[in-house]
């Protein structure tokens, strides 16, 4: 079955672009490896970046950055990440996304599912690409290899084809 | 030219669509 824009295989070679994408923030956690972004502290950290004022102190102090390797402490951690992900779209950037099937947090947390973190990612990147600071994130990406741009303007197209304001 | 869609360059495909994103106001369609 067709699952739109992107088929599986693209999806890995979507996260791996998207990986290299998020390393472009300087957040503090590592992020070098698709393991390094399963527990979510990385997640929060570059949402932060991208908007303090929504992705608070506060909203950030209840993600546990001790999660090491407990699947149950990262997935209750992604899930909050992609509530506030859902949240930021509905109340800051005024649009719903439908159709967008939602990555699988349980794999990502227990199986680290490049696919699905891809998922997680492009929804990142859909924040990134719309927030008040756009301008600064588009052009980052502009300045990256031109294969890695490829696949984050098919990402956001996608995500674009699914976005109702 | 496997680089070229449309007549336009790969670059120019990319330029183009990023562009068009810095321009994009907030909760307009594409």
């Amino acid at each position: 079955m067709s699952t739109g824009v992107l088929d599986s295989v693209d999806r890995v070679e979507l996260c791996e672009s998207l990986l290299t994408w998020i390393q472009t923030f300087g957040v503090e956690a590592p992020c070098k490896t698709v393991e390094d972004l399963t527990s979510g502290v990385v997640m929060a950290q570059v949402l932060q970046k991208i908007d303090g004022v929504y992705f608070s102190d506060g909203w950030i102090s209840r993600i546990k950055s001790e999660a090491g390797d407990n699947w149950r402490l990262k997935i209750s951690n992604l899930k909050k990440i992609l509530k506030g992900i859902l949240d930021y779209n509905r109340e800051i950037l005024g649009q719903q996304i439908n159709d967008f099937t939602l990555p699988d947090l349980n794999l990502i947390g227990e199986h680290s599912d490049e696919a699905e973190l891809g998922r997680m990612l492009q929804l990142i990147l859909g924040c990134a690409v719309n927030c008040e600071q756009k301008q600064e994130y588009i052009q980052t990406i502009m300045m990256m290899e031109e294969s890695v741009q490829h696949v984050v303007m098919t990402a956001i197209q996608e995500l674009m084809s699914k976005e109702t304001p | 030219d496997p680089n070229m869609k449309g007549g336009q360059t790969s670059e120019g495909v990319l330029a183009n669509f990023f562009n068009s994103l810095l321009t994009k106001k907030a909760g307009s369609p594409g």
